[in-house]
């Protein structure tokens, strides 16, 4: 337990006034690791201890606080702060329908969270409406007919279309005429790196024009997560992340690299494959969790 | 790393950001910097440009062989099971194995085993028909362990080479989840005692430091005889398995480059640890 690690180190401050630089340079060591077990980026918790370090030093310790119980909750507070205040929700348009654009890694969850979303927003009182963007995985339309299916939701695809801008232009079309006012589209999983692939999904925002853009990643997901989705956001600006399986036991240190690369909060976590299984990002849970 | 005029702390710590960075994690990069410092103690190295090639070569020595040794001559059918958490590969990889190995005239038998995902067996069967294997497939919520067995009773029936298992992705964490995995392999050897004799846990290579509780975990419950570590295309550099190999002795013998059916490649560890510092 960090905490108790911790007061080991602090050991000796009992009874001083102020942490000192070496103080906090000495407890600092034990957070970086554990923000690196926790799979936070490298570059991501160097700055982040530094920041805690220059805050930290002069701090008054509280004679009946232990000095290791006080740099943690000091840096729970810190990641909390970082991970993003009060719950912020998927953004409704102006004039419906609002349309949201998932996009990710391959695997990372977006057609799972399709339908969640499709779920969820029903019992908000919408009327969503699926379209299938991915034309690639073998059998990924018929993954999201399933999940319409179960959930009564209609799902949009044209078969043998080659063209993903083609079936979400006019599967958004078609929702419009049928009057739903809640549009999710799924699209292919993807690497950063793949131009081709990464023009297409730009190519669909420019065309479709989505209220909201979730970048959508595995909270498994390890250092790489910066790269991935500061390249997702140059290309695309999305608006908010979602982090799926948080039903594991990964301990999601990417929310935290994530959010410091592109600023853009974490809004929904998956947890669970069922289509209940969404709910509201909570940061307190998350910055626990990092920590170990 | 290569910039240095001598072997400091600050060139540790280089090395340290680049192993960390690749997803070694910090256990596994402490460990192999206190043994490159060792080497250096003892072989009295004082030219920093000699550093590289003596980490590269302490990576790939415990990396070790591992090449995909299939002895098909010995075993029919040879089963070989498929197992791993959610979305990393499983069902992709399959298509890919099944494809070479039906290339190189070995009869093929899918199981579709998982029954609880949605289109599952039907991503399934189009991945049989692109590598001309034969599918045994049931009822979405049928009992996998079923379809397992009936798999295998086809393969001894059929005379076929080979049979692989896909099973649904499941988190680690879940005990009836695993609990039916151990149940698949214990069916599969009720038909055939020596089966499975090949149990893939397939890793994607742009997990973190989860991957060893995976490994940890699928290893308890089923025995892993090796590691298929997908989506290698992208730009993780898989250092996870380093971790696993230096704390369990699991050999990686698959590698995942891609989407398609030809994207797989046996795990070659000089290659692997060339990009490690590309
Ligand atoms: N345990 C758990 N599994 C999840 C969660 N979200 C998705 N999954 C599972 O993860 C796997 C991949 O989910 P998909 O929805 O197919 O992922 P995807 O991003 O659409 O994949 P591609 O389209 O191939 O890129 C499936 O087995 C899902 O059931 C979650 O929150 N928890
Ligand atoms: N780029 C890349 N993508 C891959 C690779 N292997 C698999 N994928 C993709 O990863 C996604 C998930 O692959 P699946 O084979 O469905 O994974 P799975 O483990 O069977 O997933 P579940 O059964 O839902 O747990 C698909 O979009 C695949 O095309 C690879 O080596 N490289
Ligand atoms: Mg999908
Ligand atoms: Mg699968």
């Amino acid at each position: 337990d960090l905490s108790n690690k911790l007061e080991s180190v602090f050991k000796q401050l009992r009874g001083q006034g102020k942490l000192t630089e070496k103080n906090i340079k000495d407890g600092l060591r034990d957070v970086r690791r554990a923000l690196l077990e926790s799979d936070v980026n490298y570059k991501v918790a160097k700055d982040f201890i530094k920041r805690v370090e220059e805050r930290a030093v002069g701090e008054e310790v509280l004679r009946s606080l232990k000095p290791g119980e006080y740099v943690v909750r000091y840096v729970h507070e810190e990641l909390i702060n970082l991970l993003g205040g009060k719950f912020q929700d998927i953004q409704v348009a102006p004039q419906p329908p609002t349309i949201v654009m998932v996009c990710g890694l391959q695997g990372s969850g977006k057609t799972t969270l399709c339908g969640k979303f499709a779920r969820y927003f029903r019992k908000k009182g919408k009327h969503p409406f699926l379209i299938a963007g991915d034309i690639y995985r073998p059998a990924a339309i018929h993954q999201l007919q399933v999940i319409g299916k179960q959930l009564d939701i209609p799902v949009f695809s044209i078969e043998g279309e080659k063209d993903a801008v083609t079936i979400c232009r006019k599967g958004l079309a078609e929702a419009k005429r049928l009057g739903h006012d809640f549009v999710i589209i799924d699209t292919a999983g993807r690497l950063q790196i793949d131009e081709a692939m990464m023009a297409e999904v730009e190519r669909i925002k420019h065309e479709i024009q989505p209220t909201e853009i979730v970048f959508v990643a595995d909270a498994m997901i390890g250092q790489e997560a910066v790269n991935v989705a500061k390249a997702f956001h140059d290309r695309l600006a999305f608006d908010s992340v979602a982090l799926t399986k948080m039903d594991g036991d990964a301990r999601g240190g990417a929310a935290l690299s994530i959010r410091a690369v592109t600023g853009k909060p974490i809004k929904y976590i998956g947890v669970g494959e069922k289509m209940d299984a969404l709910e509201p990002f909570n940061p307190e849970g998350m910055a626990s969790r990092i920590l170990g | 790393i290569r910039g240095h005029t001598t072997i400091d702390d600050d060139l540790m710590e280089e090395i340290e950001e680049l192993l960390i960075s690749a997803d070694v994690g910090v256990h596994a990069t402490m460990t192999i910097i206190d043994r490159l410092q060792n080497r250096i103690k003892i072989d009295k190295i004082k030219d920093p440009s000699l550093v590289e090639g003596l980490l590269k070569a302490e990576i790939a020595a415990l990396m070790g062989e591992g090449s995909y040794e299939l002895d098909l001559s010995a075993v029919k059918p040879y089963v070989i099971m498929v197992v791993g958490v959610n979305g990393v590969g499983k069902t992709t990889t399959i298509g890919k194995i099944a494809a070479r190995l039906k290339q190189e005239g070995k009869h093929v038998i899918l199981a579709a085993g998982d029954t609880f995902r949605a289109a599952a067996i039907d991503q399934l069967e189009i991945w049989a028909d692109r590598a001309g294997a034969q599918i045994v497939r049931s009822q979405p919520e049928a009992d996998p362990a079923a379809v397992a067995f009936d798999a295998v009773d086809a393969a001894l029936a059929r005379n076929a080479d080979v049979v692989l298992i896909d099973t649904a992705g499941r988190l680690h964490t879940k005990v009836n989840l695993m609990k039916e995995l151990e149940k698949i392999k214990r069916v599969v050897q009720k038909r055939l005692p020596a089966a499975p004799h090949e149990i893939l846990l397939v890793l994607d290579a742009t997990t973190g430091q989860n991957a060893i509780q995976q490994a940890k975990l699928f290893n308890q419950v089923v025995d892993i005889s090796g590691l298929v570590l997908t989506k290698l295309d992208g730009t993780a550099k898989g250092g996870i398995v380093i971790a696993i190999k230096d704390e369990l002795n699991i050999p990686v013998k698959l590698i995942g480059v891609g989407e398609q059916v030809e994207d797989i490649q046996d795990f070659d560890p000089h290659d692997f640890v060339e990009a490690l510092f590309a």
